[in-house]
């Protein structure tokens, strides 16, 4: 078993990301963030909570309590949302060029 | 202000890709998950459920709650826009596979991988690993025991074989019920959400569509899994004890017998229903032959039943235990009759012997309201090593702890249940009423006596 956790680790963190919703006209009226699974890398697509979208929505949260709902298109937000991602670098990043000559450009401000 | 750290002595010290823009594609949800959340949870006002605030501000109001709820069971498929090395980017397109639905067996062991506090610190908070088992599952919801933290939601949960697979993700980290910490989290099933994404992408333009194809695909059927192992057959032999209005878990312990607690079914000769879920749903009446006298500091009662739970493995009772083994409770705690028991796992985290005798075991399972009575196995050998009598309440603050709880060693109970067996004689069980004081202490959660000293 131990090995079978050391590859489902490997595998866990180089999918795990988050995602950061804001708005882009008030930046200052915060942001929403949460976890998310990275499903495709080129193109990219990722999984994560719909509960970040709440304040976007065009309808409100009405829109998400129709019983017969299961999906909303993207355009239900509204067009001021702005949304980041962000993951830890794969080993094949870590070897490649995209971050080179950039270090400590992603440190985040606590 | 209370999450701000001190300078951290040593960061995790792994460069992170640049935050990436990002476009909503669809808003996703599950109606399977959510028509069994509202049966499991819907009187979520009456049963005081609560759950994880996804918003900024904890102290919302009762529409925030309601807004919440509503987002619970709904996630989000994004496309994050390519980079400038995007054409170089290499390796598989698809970068995880999906579990089936109902491929991994209840106990089996999970690894949940979220972003706690979300975009917090993400240099030292991304990617936190937390490790359990998949503790229940009604359809797509699903429950874990590893433990998550708010900004968790969303986040993976990936089984241990084949490693690395998606089972599910994060609906809802933390939940209480009745003001209590459940200690679960809630989950949805991944598959549904990733077939429900790649039907609603072909609604949409032809350029949207097309990302359909870079799903991930459902490794195997449930039925032809190569890696799917059986549930653990010592779980079946967890039953749901009802005795008038108060309910709680049993196990049984022969084909007509059930071992249980006696605040469950505290009076002798009343009749209680028996319900088991593996391997098949039967309710079967029976009555309580022995219950301990309240004086008894073992919280134990024995039910004889009407007709035998056949199809059950019955446990193999063990003879010793060892502090820090792994163990698992199995009980019907927090949803009753609603969802089947419910698998918790943890450690044996000590044994408390009077005259070596172990007399108390204490374990690092979530047990809930409604455990007692439920039994506590070894999940390597599959012995029975107890049957839970209670958790852990300070009754100075209220606070419950599910983690820290205690059951009754089964080395006191099997030689009753030996004679019983052999001679239908109960006088083994009645012994559990004439424990020594210093049981008695060990049980009230008091010091042990000191001798009295001498005043010369």
């Amino acid at each position: 078993m131990g090995r079978q956790w050391g590859l489902a680790m490997r595998a866990a963190e180089q999918v795990g990301c988050v995602v950061s919703a804001s708005r882009a006209k008030q930046p200052e009226a915060g942001s929403w963030s949460c976890s998310g699974v990275i499903l495709s890398r080129n193109p990219g697509l990722v999984l994560c909570h719909g509960g970040i979208f709440l304040p976007f929505l065009r309808a409100g949260s009405e829109a998400l309590a129709a019983a017969e709902a299961v999906f909303l298109p993207g355009d239900s937000c509204g067009d001021d949302l702005r949304l980041h991602v962000q993951w830890a670098p794969t080993a094949a990043d870590s070897n490649g060029r995209a971050d080179e000559g950039r270090p400590g450009l992603c440190t985040p401000q606590c | 202000a209370g999450l701000e750290p001190s300078p951290p002595a040593r960061l995790r010290g792994r460069p992170l890709q640049c935050p990436r823009p990002a476009e909503l594609l669809l808003l996703l949800s599950c109606p399977a998950f959510r028509a069994h959340f509202e049966r499991l949870f819907g009187d979520a006002e009456g049963e005081q459920w609560r759950f994880a605030s996804v918003a900024p501000d904890d102290e919302g109001s009762e529409d925030d709650e309601e807004d919440q709820l509503r987002a619970l069971g709904w996630f989000a498929l994004l496309r994050v826009q390519p980079g400038p090395g995007a054409a170089a980017e290499r390796g598989p397109a698809v970068a995880v596979a999906v579990a089936s639905p109902g491929a991994v067996p209840k106990g089996a062991p999970l690894l949940a991988c979220g972003s706690p506090f979300g975009a917090f610190c993400p240099d030292i908070f991304l990617n936190t690993l937390s490790r359990g088992v998949l503790s229940n599952a009604a359809g797509p919801l699903l429950l874990t025991d590893a433990r998550c933290l708010p900004g968790s939601e969303g986040g993976g949960v990936f089984a241990a074989r084949p490693a690395g697979t998606l089972v599910a993700l994060v609906a809802a980290p933390l939940c209480w019920k009745a003001r209590e910490w459940v200690g679960l989290t809630l989950l949805c099933a991944a598959a549904p959400l990733i077939r429900a994404a790649r039907a609603a992408l072909g609604r949409l333009r032809p350029s949207e569509a097309a990302l359909a194809a870079f799903l991930p695909p459902e490794l195997g059927t449930p039925r032809a899994l190569p890696f799917r192992s059986p549930e653990p057959s010592w779980a079946a032999a967890a039953v749901l004890v009802e005795c008038g209005a108060v309910w709680g878990s049993g196990v049984a312990v022969a084909p007509r017998l059930v071992l249980t607690c006696r605040h469950v079914a505290p009076r002798e000769a009343s009749r209680v229903l028996v319900r088991c879920d593996a391997p098949k749903t039967v309710a079967v009446w029976g009555r309580v032959l022995f219950a301990t006298q309240e004086t008894s500091p073992y919280d134990v009662a024995v039910v004889s039943l009407e007709e035998a739970l056949d199809g059950i493995a019955m446990p193999v009772p063990t003879e010793r235990f060892s502090e820090g083994e792994a163990v698992s409770v199995v009980a019907y705690g927090v949803f009753g009759q609603a969802c089947g028991p419910s698998v918790t796992s943890g450690i044996l985290s000590a044994v408390v012997q009077v005259d070596d005798t172990p007399v108390m075991l204490q374990t690092t399972c979530a047990v809930h309201g409604g455990s007692s009575g439920g039994p506590l196995f070894s999940p390597r050998s599959g012995r029975l090593l107890g049957i839970v009598a209670s958790n852990t309440r300070d009754n100075t603050t209220g606070a419950t702890y599910p983690h820290l709880n205690f059951s009754i060693p089964i080395t006191l109970l099997q030689p009753a249940l030996q004679r019983y067996g052999e001679t239908g004689d109960l006088g083994g069980f009645r012994e559990l009423d004439h424990a020594a004081e210093p049981v008695r202490v060990v049980w009230r959660l008091q010091r042990p006596l000191e001798p009295p000293r001498s005043k010369l």
